[in-house]
């Protein structure tokens, strides 16, 4: 069975057989699926899954071209950072996250570092939204529309104003997996981040901690907190904000 | 709370095992379902021009949040390479030369996927179930106060 297919490589990659690649782009198109069904959870809903499976298709026809059989790796982890790549690529190229929303978001990061730096604490809401001149009601929709953007803009914009620093999904899935060879560096960071977690206001606090620590989804930390799923995007998005601000200082 | 967070991290593994097996026997399965049409005249254009549409999923529709967290891409370990049913269906390099497999044949493949599909929707779901259940506990302790998020920082 395994033999076929490496046959087929063989094939197209000597002499460049059409058939051959065709043979080995349908075998491993399946894997489009799997990808492109778990990346588009990540995306705002609005996002039609059926492009992000023609987005795919190209990242696996890109991956089947330029792969190198003889280095001995194995096709299917190459093809699925591929597939994942295609797609996140052609979503950025459609610009997917509106200007407004950027630049609410950008506002509101201002606004909130300028108080932190005043009060030397994480301001409320109602505090934000004063000193943005909007009523706690519109901020919240703002934090809203920014939180149904999904995990992977989410990260993207808040990463945007200073590339490389890290990002916040990066940071945080490390800490969690217990690593006995811990290198200082990550107890460090770890310290750094319990510490900023710890000096948010309760419920921002409990968010993230049952979030990141606890794993829990949004709408199971809305049954904790008796508050609905959509709050509690609000609460994580603002308090991931405040968070970021003070891992940048 | 620790035997049933390792609890629950067992169902994430599992989840993400099965989801993986489900998604690539579907594929197949709707590129069979395909070729059959191909066969009986009800479709004329070619596998590969009609690849993001069969793969595409039949309605919309999401569990989760977007916001939930990221999703692992994480292959499984065996991936292809272990002994049992589904490692030998998905190794079966069918694929790759469907135009010149027999309708029974082809049938024949369909519907052993499609046994195999059955069987691991139902073995996910299962573990969807326990994962609730599971799940369920870990936040009522959290409401009822037994439970403190300060002790995980
Ligand atoms: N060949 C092929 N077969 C497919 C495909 N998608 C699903 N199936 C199979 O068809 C059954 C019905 O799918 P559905 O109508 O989408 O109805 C689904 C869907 O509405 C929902 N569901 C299951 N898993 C998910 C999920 O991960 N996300 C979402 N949003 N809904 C899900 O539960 C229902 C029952 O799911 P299951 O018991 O797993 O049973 C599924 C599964 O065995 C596909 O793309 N190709
Ligand atoms: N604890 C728990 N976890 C769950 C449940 N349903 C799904 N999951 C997990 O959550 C992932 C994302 O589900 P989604 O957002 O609905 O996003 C799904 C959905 O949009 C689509 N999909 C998958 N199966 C079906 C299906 O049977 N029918 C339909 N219509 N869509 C499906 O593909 C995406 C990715 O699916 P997967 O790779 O299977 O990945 C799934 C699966 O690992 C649940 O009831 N409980």
């Amino acid at each position: 069975r395994d033999q076929a297919i490496h046959d087929l490589w063989i094939e197209y990659k000597d002499s460049g057989d059409e058939r051959a690649r065709e043979g080995l782009i349908l075998h491993y198109s399946p894997l489009v699926k799997f990808v492109a069904g778990r990346v588009g959870s990540g995306l705002p809903r609005n996002v039609d899954q059926n492009d992000l499976v023609s987005f795919g298709t190209f990242g696996l026809i890109d991956a089947v071209d330029k792969f190198e059989p003889e280095r001995g790796f194995k096709f299917e982890t190459y093809a699925v950072n591929r597939i994942e790549g295609a797609i996140l690529d052609e979503m950025r190229a459609l610009d997917w996250v509106p200007r407004s929303v950027r630049s609410r978001v950008r506002e509101i990061q201002r606004t909130m570092a300028e108080l932190e730096h005043r009060l030397q604490r994480t301001p409320t809401e109602e505090e934000v939204a004063d000193a943005m001149g909007v009523p706690p009601d519109t901020l919240r929709t703002h934090l809203g529309e920014i939180a149904n953007l999904g995990f992977v803009a989410l990260d993207e914009l808040l990463n945007a104003s200073e590339k490389g620093s890290g990002s916040i999904s990066d940071i945080i899935p490390d800490l969690t997996a217990v690593d006995p060879s811990g290198s200082f560096e990550k107890e460090e960071t770890r310290y750094l981040l319990a510490d900023s977690i710890n000096r948010l206001p309760d419920r921002e606090r409990l968010v993230l901690t049952l979030y990141y620590y606890e794993g829990l989804t949004l709408s199971e930390i809305g049954g904790v907190l008796n508050v609905t799923e959509s709050r509690v995007c609000q609460i994580h998005t603002k308090a991931v904000m405040s968070l970021r601000n003070r891992f940048i200082e | 709370i620790d035997d049933l967070r390792s609890r629950r991290s067992i169902c994430d593994e599992l989840d993400t095992e099965l989801s993986y097996y489900r998604r690539m026997i579907q594929g197949r399965i709707d590129l069979l379902d395909f070729e059959l049409r191909r066969r009986s005249g009800e479709e004329t254009r070619s596998l590969i021009e009609a690849l993001p549409e069969i793969l595409a999923d039949s309605a919309s529709g999401r569990t989760s949040n977007p916001l939930d967290r990221e999703l692992s891409l994480d292959l499984p370990e065996l991936a292809g390479g272990g002994a049992r049913e589904v490692d030998t269906a998905l190794s079966d390099g069918f694929l790759a030369h469907l135009p010149t497999i027999e309708v029974d044949e082809l049938r024949r493949i369909r519907d052993s996927l499609s046994e195999m599909e059955a069987k691991i929707s139902e073995q996910r779901r299962a573990v969807y179930d326990a994962h609730d259940i599971i799940t369920g506990e870990i936040t009522k302790r959290y409401r009822e106060g037994t439970a403190s998020a300060d002790e995980l920082l």
